[in-house]
C-alpha cells in the first residue's frame, strides 16, 4: 500500500517510529506547507523532530506547540498527530488557521520527549521522565517540565532523582529542554507556547513558580475563559482555567514559565482528558473526540495571538 | 518490561490539609513505591494514586486508620494496559 496520511489511523495509539514515518508522509502531502526540521538530539541520541507550517515569509512571528514532554501521557501525543494533520489539511479551507498561516508560522513538536515515549512501550507503560543518567542514584531521568530556568530549583519540584518531579543537576541539563529553548531563543520571534500534557482537564497561564499574578493575567485569563468555553461547546466537558498556581500547585521550573519570562507573552498548558475512569490509560476510542474538541481552544489562541500583535 | 497486574488506581479525597500532609507523606514512602498520577494539592480536589498490588493492603488500611476518604479508579492496571495493546495491535492489522 502506498504510504499516505490517508491510510494512517488517527483513532490508535502508534509507537515513536509510525509517528515519525507519519511526519514523513504528512511533508509528502503537503510539500509546500509543511516541512521537518530537527532542533536536537535526545539523551539516548533519538533525533527531536519538530514539524514547520509555513507559507513563506522569513522569520515570521511564530507560534509553539509540544505535546508528549510527559512521556506517559499518551493521549497527548496522539492529540499532537491528529492536530497536526488538522492544520495541514485545514489551511485554505477554514478562515481561522488560513488567516493565522498567511502571517505567521507554527512549529509543532509532537514527541518532546523520545527517549521516555520509546520506554513508555518496550518497557514500563508509566515513565514520565527523560530517561537521563543521575550521577550518584540509582533513578534515572528528570522531570523535564521542572527542567527550566524559571524558578528553578524551589518547592514546587523535587531534589531527588527518584522522585517525578526531579528537577535534574541544572537548568537546561536535559538535552530536551535546552533544544527547544535554543530554538526559541535562536528564532527570536515566537509569540506563544503552547504546551500540552494530560490530565485532569484545564487550561493553565503562568505562573507556577509563584503566586503574584503575572502582568498579563487580566488578558490570558479571559483568554482561557473563551478557549474552554468553546472546548465545553464540543462534548460538554469541562475544564477549569487560571494560573497554574491559583489551579493546581506550585510548580517550579516549567516550559510557559520559562517562555513568559522570556517574553512569549501567550504561554499556555493544556491538561486534557481523562474525566476520571482511566487517568493516563485514556482509551483510544477518545482520541478522536479529544483531538476535536481542543482544537477549537487551540484556534481560539492561536487567532487572539494573531490579532494582538506585540 | 514493568508488569501492573494487581496494582490499582486510588481516587483519594483529602477533607484538610492535615490529611493532605499525610498524602504528601505517603507518597514519599520509597518502599511502598506509590505513584501520584494527580498529585494531592487542596482539600476536596482529587488525587489518584497508583499502588502496586504489594502494598495496597498497607496503603487502604493508613487511609482508612486515618479517615481518608478514597474510591477505587482502576480495579487492574494491567487489564488497561493489556487492552491498550491490543488495540494497537487490532490498528496496526
Amino acid at each position: 500500500i502506498e504510504r499516505s496520511t490517508r491510510t494512517f489511523d488517527f483513532a490508535s495509539y502508534h509507537t515513536i517510529d509510525e509517528i515519525y514515518d507519519w511526519m514523513d508522509m504528512l511533508v509528502d502531502d503537503h510539500p509546500s506547507l509543511v516541512s521537518k526540521i530537527q532542533i536536537g538530539q535526545s539523551y539516548e541520541n533519538r533525533p527531536l523532530y519538530v514539524l514547520k507550517f509555513s507559507t513563506g515569509g522569513s522569520n515570521r512571528p511564530a507560534i509553539w506547540l509540544d505535546t508528549g514532554i510527559h512521556s506517559r501521557e499518551w493521549i497527548t501525543q496522539a492529540t499532537g498527530v491528529w492536530t497536526a494533520n488538522k492544520i495541514a489539511e485545514e489551511y485554505g479551507q477554514d478562515p481561522s488557521i488560513t488567516a493565522i498561516l498567511d502571517s505567521m508560522d507554527i512549529f509543532f513538536e509532537i514527541v518532546t520527549n523520545p527517549d521516555g515515549y520509546a520506554f513508555t512501550h518496550s518497557s514500563n507503560r508509566m515513565w514520565r521522565k527523560t530517561r537521563s543518567i543521575n550521577a550518584g542514584s540509582h533513578c534515572v531521568g528528570v522531570d523535564p517540565n521542572r527542567n527550566w530556568d524559571a524558578g528553578f530549583g524551589g518547592a514546587g519540584s523535587s531534589g531527588n532523582p527518584c522522585s517525578e518531579t526531579y528537577r535534574g543537576p541544572y537548568p537546561h541539563s536535559e538535552s530536551e529542554v535546552k533544544a527547544i529553548v535554543d530554538f526559541i531563543r535562536g528564532h527570536g520571534n515566537v509569540k506563544s507556547v503552547i504546551s500540552i500534557h494530560s490530565y485532569s482537564q484545564m487550561l493553565l497561564f503562568p505562573y507556577g513558580y509563584k503566586t503574584a499574578p503575572a502582568p498579563n493575567h487580566q488578558e490570558l485569563n479571559e483568554l482561557a475563559k473563551k478557549a474552554v468555553s468553546d472546548l465545553a461547546a464540543v462534548y460538554g466537558t469541562k475544564y477549569t482555567y487560571g494560573s497554574t498556581a491559583d489551579t493546581i500547585y506550585l510548580a517550579d521550573g516549567t516550559t510557559i514559565d520559562w517562555a513568559y519570562d522570556n517574553g512569549v507573552k501567550y504561554s499556555f498548558t493544556f491538561e486534557l482528558r481523562d474525566t476520571g475512569r482511566y487517568g493516563f490509560l485514556l482509551p483510544s476510542t477518545q482520541i478522536i473526540p479529544t483531538a476535536t474538541e481542543t482544537w477549537p481552544a487551540l484556534l481560539d489562541i492561536m487567532s487572539h495571538v494573531l490579532e494582538h500583535p506585540y | 518490561e514493568q508488569l501492573f497486574v494487581g496494582d490499582q488506581v486510588l481516587r483519594i479525597t483529602a477533607s484538610n490539609e492535615e490529611q493532605i500532609t499525610l498524602l504528601r507523606a505517603l507518597g514519599e514512602q520509597a518502599e511502598l513505591q506509590v505513584d501520584f498520577w494527580l498529585d494531592p494539592t487542596s482539600p476536596g480536589h482529587p488525587a489518584d494514586l497508583r499502588v502496586p498490588f504489594p502494598s495496597l493492603q498497607a496503603v487502604k488500611i493508613f487511609l482508612e486508620s486515618n479517615s481518608i476518604s478514597y474510591s477505587i479508579m482502576i480495579e487492574d492496571v494491567q487489564e488497561l494496559v493489556d487492552e491498550e495493546k491490543r488495540a494497537m495491535m487490532k490498528s496496526r492489522r
